[in-house]
């Protein structure tokens, strides 16, 4: 039981969070019980999904410097069987606070490990870094799973991540494994994208996920009302491709 | 002589590196004497501009934790005009390493001043974070210019970097200005970037840039020749867009 997915690449804006709002709502609505961690200071995961903090309402900040446990610090969405822990603006804090703290790269690790076994996944939606809110996700989780917008920056990119975790299974986490390369923003259409799989599929085709998430206006439109792809459009090709990516993922786990 | 002006921006994604390098090439072939400093571990501004560095060759972090002078870490690009000092992954330890230094936010700022007299413009580039190497570059900087594009995430995460900036002004640098918010990525026929764009200029329109800058697959494709776009495709509508920026900022600086 609890599976737990980090979803991480350094490069910006290449899909993390909007990856980890429609993988985790498409599994939710397949029955699946799912947990978000937004690690995150900009807390794009937790805004996505149509979640606000309240004043004094823990977030997984609070978590990290131990002044909350894990599960006082869930919210229910709006979707049935998808629970989050928020993030905000206090994550940028933590990365300058536990850096002379004991075992500062394992505190997100031990706090999931109390409720992870309530839960079928818990995917970890990491903000444009290699540091300490990385380090600590990539350690916590069983598997990473690294969007990949085709574009060159992205893909220059991929070296650096994959060596560092490489990096953290040899010193952290030696069962931390690779869930996959997902390709997004592709647009086939354009020699670019093209290129980019053509240079994936060469390279790291045993890593490739089977499906590829399109350019897809609703996507990006979908978080200003605090939705998921599947309660916004559910007919657009954007909801479609995460669907798919939901099944990858269901046959994986079962 | 010498204006330093900071891109940033915590979103990731946004058109920060693709400024950085097509804002200063502009300049360069307009006779300006341009440096630009890449403070993003990515690098991605470095290998955007064509430039590999060498072992032993020393970049901005060499410079940041004092072991080598900007003046000795200065790469001439192969654009006229158009100088680097080059970032890469080590950047990224000198997050940790300068937490427990002392005056640790202004180690930019004095390494810059030794050398900005001798360009007409130093452009910085950003990682997407708000952590040491963005407040370093925001303590440097005479003013900032802010990479907007015109999504949702893009527009909630302004508020927070207006408000780190506000706190850098009065605790790190009271010069600080704002240079200016400039669109990105904008596609006139898409609703979101059309409403993104009313709300800029109905809370923001004072601090917004006339030009603005399309989305233009010519400009994803120009790093991958390690070109700007006035090498890459002088006639494409990404040059035009970054050469009317530079028109804008020039009127500034005379
Ligand atoms: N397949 C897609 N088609 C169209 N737009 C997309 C797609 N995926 C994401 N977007 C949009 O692109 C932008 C970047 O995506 P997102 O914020 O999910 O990336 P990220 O990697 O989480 O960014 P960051 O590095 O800042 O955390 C967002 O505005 C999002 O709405
Ligand atoms: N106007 C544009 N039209 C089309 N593509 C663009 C445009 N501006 C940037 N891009 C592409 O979008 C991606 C993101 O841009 P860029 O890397 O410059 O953003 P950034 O803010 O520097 O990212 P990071 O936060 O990772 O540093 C890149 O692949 C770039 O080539
Ligand atoms: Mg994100
Ligand atoms: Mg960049």
């Amino acid at each position: 039981m609890g599976k737990i997915i980090a979803i991480a690449n350094q490069k910006g804006g290449v899909g993390k969070t909007t990856t980890a709002i429609n993988l985790s709502s498409a599994l939710a609505f397949a029955e699946a019980k799912v947990l978000v961690v937004d690690m995150d200071p900009q807390g794009n995961a937790t805004s996505g999904l149509g979640v606000s903090l309240e004043e004094g309402q823990p977030s997984i900040y609070d978590v990290l410097i131990g002044r909350a446990e894990a599960k006082d610090s869930i919210i229910h969405t709006s979707v049935e069987n998808l629970d989050i822990i928020p993030g905000n603006i206090n994550l940028s804090a933590a990365e300058i606070e536990l850096v002379t703290e004991i075992s500062r790269e394992t505190k997100l690790k031990k706090a999931l490990a109390k409720i992870s076994d309530d839960y079928t996944l818990v995917i970890i939606d990491c903000p444009p870094s290699l540091g300490l809110l990385t380090v600590n996700s990539l350690t916590a989780a069983n598997s990473v799973l690294i969007p990949l917008q085709c574009e060159y920056y992205a893909m220059e990119g991929l070296g650096q991540l994959l060596n560092t975790i490489g990096l953290i299974r040899e010193s952290l986490n030696e069962e931390l494994e690779m869930e996959g390369i997902l390709l997004t923003m592709h647009n086939p259409s354009n020699n670019l994208s093209k290129e980019v799989q053509k240079q994936v599929e060469e390279y790291f085709s045993e890593s490739l996920f089977k499906t590829i998430i399109p350019r897809n206006v609703k996507l990006a439109e979908a978080p200003s009302f605090g939705q998921s792809i599947i309660e916004y459009d559910l007919k657009s090709k954007g909801a479609a491709s995460y669907i798919d990516l939901a099944k990858e993922m269901l046959e994986r786990i079962s």
